[in-house]
């Protein structure tokens, strides 16, 4: 259901906070993204990818490189 | 190539918008590359309707999800012209699809390419040169808690659930990235924008990447 009820943010908002010290921890040098507090982090994951992540994969040829030459079909 | 590129240093990528409740990524993606592409022609920079291609690109779901290539291939079957965003707003959920008569002004496509550039992100880069900010469809789960800098973990290739559109790189620092713009509104990551690692098909980044032709 849309929104969610004030316990269940509060519930995701704390599960957050352990994902972003988690999502940080693989930060090595200043340039690596950082993770924290945003809009959605009143989110459960479940429930940002129902909301927000609304594309579908399609697979594409490979893009033909220059001088790619196709081969003979020769035995 | 040159070490840094980005197609809003010339003035023809519109602003970050902000989907809301809606899960329209894939229009948003596509309606951002018309946009740009038909202000590289020359014609004036202006939003074009992403309620209209959610609304009316039939091989798709609307707010509950759709793929940039079905609505890149309605729009170039069809031909129907793009509105400004003024003429059919954004209202963040699906509605019926409003017709326009022809002599409408508007904004259609001429064509599309989609192509597979994982293992080739500097033809990619190419690309993006030659043709235009790009449609990708990346794997953005780990995306929910992004803030800023280079993202280089947390997601994989082959997993892809969200369309964005990639207006730049930049090769200069230790870290080249690609300038990802994304459609969640300008208070999120960077200005709106994500920075995602130039390479190694971060995010899957590479694996569907189309461009319109205006």
């Amino acid at each position: 259901t849309w929104p969610p009820s004030r316990e269940r943010g509060a519930a995701a908002f704390r599960e957050s906070l352990n994902r972003h010290r988690y999502l940080n921890s693989f930060r090595h040098e200043n340039s690596t993204a950082f993770y924290g507090i945003n809009q959605f982090s009143y989110l459960f994951p479940e429930e940002f990818k129902a909301l927000y992540l609304g594309s579908k994969t399609f697979r594409s040829p490979r893009y033909p490189t220059k001088g790619q030459t196709s081969i003979l079909n020769v035995s | 190539l040159p070490l840094r590129f980005d197609w809003r240093d010339k003035h023809v990528v519109t602003k970050v918008r902000n989907q809301q409740v809606c899960g329209g990524c894939w229009a948003f993606s596509v309606v951002g590359a018309v946009e740009s592409v038909n202000a590289i022609q020359g014609e004036p920079l202006e939003d074009l309707s992403v309620q209209q291609v959610i609304d009316c690109s039939f091989s798709n779901y609307g707010c509950r999800g759709g793929s940039p290539l079905s609505a890149l291939s309605w729009l170039n079957k069809t031909h129907v012209k793009l509105v400004a965003e003024s003429e059919y707003p954004f209202k963040a959920e699906n509605g019926l699809c409003h017709y326009f008569s022809s002599s409408e002004s508007g904004v259609s496509i001429k064509n599309y390419s989609a192509y597979d550039f994982s293992d080739q992100e500097d033809e990619m880069a190419r690309a993006l040169l030659s043709l235009g900010p790009l449609i990708v469809v990346v794997d953005a789960v780990s995306w929910q808690d992004y803030l800023g800098g280079i993202i280089q973990h947390h997601c994989s290739s082959g997993e892809a659930n969200h369309a964005v559109l990639v207006t730049g790189f930049d090769k200069t620092g230790n870290t080249p990235y690609w300038m990802v713009r994304n459609s969640w509104g300008d208070s999120w990551g960077v200005d709106g924008y994500a920075h995602v690692k130039m390479g190694g098909n971060t995010c899957g980044i590479a694996d569907s990447v189309s461009a319109v032709f205006v």
